[in-house]
């Protein structure tokens, strides 16, 4: 494997993200890209990153490859990195080690990492291709917002998409909350826009916990996409250049 | 917590 990042601040944040939820996590390498599949400890959440190929330049990989990381060692070497560093992963055909190698474009610096490599035997999942009832797309930093707002009242959310908007609402101790975001155009300020997609309407609750986790990647991308369907996992989604992406899936609460 | 669900629940395994 050799694959080059032109900015080494996308995996930092990538990896920033998803840290508090996975721990040690296999990369599995293939000529499409980097791609990593993993479960949180209580088997609630999943997180799903793709890196495709294109994301970098040059990529190559001859053989496909797991590199199984200990995310917060990965971390303490990422934070080596500036973030307008180039980045080069490399890893030999039967690793044991994955090499990072940090390049300045402004000064001649040249850092190098190699990481040990773990034997995880991770439990790979199929995610079935789903055709939402609702989709909804919002500004990343308003949905963080609505989660962080939220959870100071109440560990769920019910979120409800309806013809008439999207309203995330809570109830706790202390009393209830509401948000109710409706379809918004923002001709001058595109990345303000809230776009429904319903086909039919979808109620259902969620702990705010993990997607208060999942807002971590806010800093990813300017937009969300949030996709419902009545009765299966909530699919959060950050797309990345290249189309790369981090999603998240959440299993939702069902009362009894 | 009452009434979480699993993710296995929903994805099949490999």
């Amino acid at each position: 494997l050799e694959a080059r990042l032109e900015q080494a601040n996308l995996l930092k944040k990538v990896v920033d993200a998803i840290k508090d939820l996975v721990q040690d996590c296999n990369f599995d390498c293939n000529d499409s890209g980097i791609a990593l599949q993993a479960m949180d400890n209580s088997h609630v959440a999943l997180v799903s990153m793709m890196l495709k190929a294109e994301s970098f330049s040059p990529f190559r990989c001859d053989r496909n490859i797991a590199l199984g990381i200990n995310l917060s060692s990965l971390m303490k070497v990422l934070r080596c990195a500036q973030n307008e560093d180039i980045l080069t992963l490399k890893a030999d055909d039967a690793p044991d080690v994955v090499n990072l190698v940090f390049e300045s474009s402004e000064s001649d610096r040249l850092s190098e990492y190699d990481i040990k490599l773990m034997d995880i035997d991770q439990e790979h999942l199929g995610i079935p291709e789903t055709e939402y009832s609702a989709t909804i797309s919002m500004p990343a930093a308003e949905f963080q917002r609505i989660c962080r707002d939220l959870i100071a009242l109440s560990e769920s959310v019910a979120i409800e998409a309806t013809k008439e908007g999207v309203k995330f609402s809570c109830s706790g101790d202390i009393g209830n909350g509401a948000v109710t975001l409706r379809s918004h155009t923002n001709v001058e300020k595109p990345e303000l826009n809230v776009d429904i997609a319903l086909s039919e309407p979808v109620a259902l609750t969620f702990s705010l916990k993990y997607l208060v986790n999942f807002c971590k990647a806010s800093g990813l991308s300017g937009t969300v996409k949030l996709c419902l369907s009545s009765e299966v996992p909530l699919l959060v989604e950050y797309t990345l250049a290249s189309n790369s992406y981090l999603r998240f899936y959440l299993a939702p609460k069902i009362g009894d | 917590q009452s009434g979480q669900k699993s993710i296995k629940s929903f994805f099949q395994k490999r």
